[in-house]
């Protein structure tokens, strides 16, 4: 369903190449839940962003039910694709400051013409998924660190995506919170058969998995499946 | 040391009322370490950044080392304050985007009139320490989530501050980073004698503590010593 075939990144700053993804390859079914975990700056993020359709790789392919993405030169095709099949959460939330909660979250169904009643129905639902109904009508500023990531989280399953792409979703969450979202997505997952790729460092996390893909200095360096990593987790 | 004497922070929006702090009142002593935990919108991050002088509560007051910040009006003589005595790592990071991590992390060196070449021999040291004297020129939107969090902790640590007040540190960060950040702090705080007030969820990071101050709802509703908190995680 998702393929990504030796996908390369290569960043070249004045004097400085650096080197982010260095053939990363691997396949994640329709319907799975997929853990990307490694240390900081091995290029999850980067990884994401690719086969969210947000970034080109250097070399390399990503397919998504088909779609050859990295090869769709016309962005209006590319921002269709994103905006029908992928909920994007990112690390740093990237809420627009001067919409509410309400209104950031209403945005993915804009492009779809969902009509604003239906709309304001919708976000109103996605927010209360996450707890944060209360919050619809406040600000980035008025609102908590963790409040904000969960209305970017809200914002990612509006619009009732095939894939869910979520960037460390519960870095500026307490565990309470982690868990509510954690149900949410493992909910998308059974229920809806939502094919969900994760970033997290968050080791308690990985039991909502089917694989753990372990990146480090911009390889796959090991995928565990579940009993593979069941022993692993046993150990610490 | 630090006097946090039943501050409030109340939030009018419109017609909303947010009681954010409901009369907190603590103290923390010279060469302390302690972490404040609490679910997802109690009040943490509202709360640090009275403590180091970034906002005023609606009630109450704040002195540290015998100096009642909250009723300092004039904004050069806090400003003189935070300067000299704070080390704060905020939430959000709050890096700026035109600055290379380097002038990112001279920045609190500038209005105590440090030179030049001094600033950047002591924002490189500072840089080495969190791990990142390779990332010195490059500017944050060419980091990751975590690296950028911890140009944000070097630039708390650079001007070698008496007080460091940390808004989850290691949100972004894997568990080597983590480790890393922590073991930065704890030589801080046992070699340097340096106070530290920690906002986090990761019950991984309490054993650095001397004590833990819970907070839910805005209020403190159980401060635990390290026996106490001991026996607590062991549970676990
Ligand atoms: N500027 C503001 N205006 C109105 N309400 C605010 C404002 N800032 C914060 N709040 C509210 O005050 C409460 C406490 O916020 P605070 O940021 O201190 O929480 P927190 O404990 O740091 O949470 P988190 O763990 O999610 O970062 C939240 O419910 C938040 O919505
Ligand atoms: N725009 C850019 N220009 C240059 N280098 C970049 C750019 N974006 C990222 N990098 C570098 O590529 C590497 C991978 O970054 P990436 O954000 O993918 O890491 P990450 O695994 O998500 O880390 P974290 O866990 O800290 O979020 C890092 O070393 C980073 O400095
Ligand atoms: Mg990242
Ligand atoms: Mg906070």
């Amino acid at each position: 369903f998702i393929l990504i075939e030796n996908v390369w990144k290569i960043y070249k700053m004045d004097t400085i190449v650096q080197e982010a993804l260095k053939g990363v390859s691997f396949t994640v079914k329709k319907g799975e839940f997929v853990s990307i975990m490694g240390p900081s700056g091995s290029g999850k993020s980067t990884l994401l962003n690719i086969i969210g359709g947000l970034d080109k790789p250097s070399k390399g392919y990503v397919e998504v039910a088909g779609l050859r993405i990295t090869e769709v030169s016309n962005d209006a095709e590319l921002s269709r694709y994103r905006n029908e099949m992928i909920g994007f959460v990112f690390q740093l939330f990237y809420l627009i400051p001067r919409y509410t909660a309400l209104q950031n979250v209403e945005l993915p169904l804009i492009p779809r013409g969902v009509p604003p009643s239906k709309r304001r129905e919708m976000a109103l639902k996605a927010l209360k998924i996450v707890g944060l109904e209360g919050k619809a009508n406040s600000k980035p500023n008025q609102m908590s660190g963790g409040e904000q990531q969960r209305v970017a989280i809200a914002r990612a399953i509006v619009g009732n995506p095939k894939v869910i792409l979520a960037d460390e979703p519960t870095g500026n969450l307490d565990s309470k919170s982690s868990e509510v979202i954690m149900e949410v997505f493992k909910k998308l997952n059974k229920e809806l058969g939502v094919t969900i790729i994760m970033v997290t460092h968050n080791l308690e996390l990985i039991w909502y998995c089917d694989r753990v893909i372990r990146l480090s200095d911009g390889k796959v360096i090991k995928i565990y499946n579940k009993e593979e990593y069941e022993e692993l987790l046993e150990t610490f």
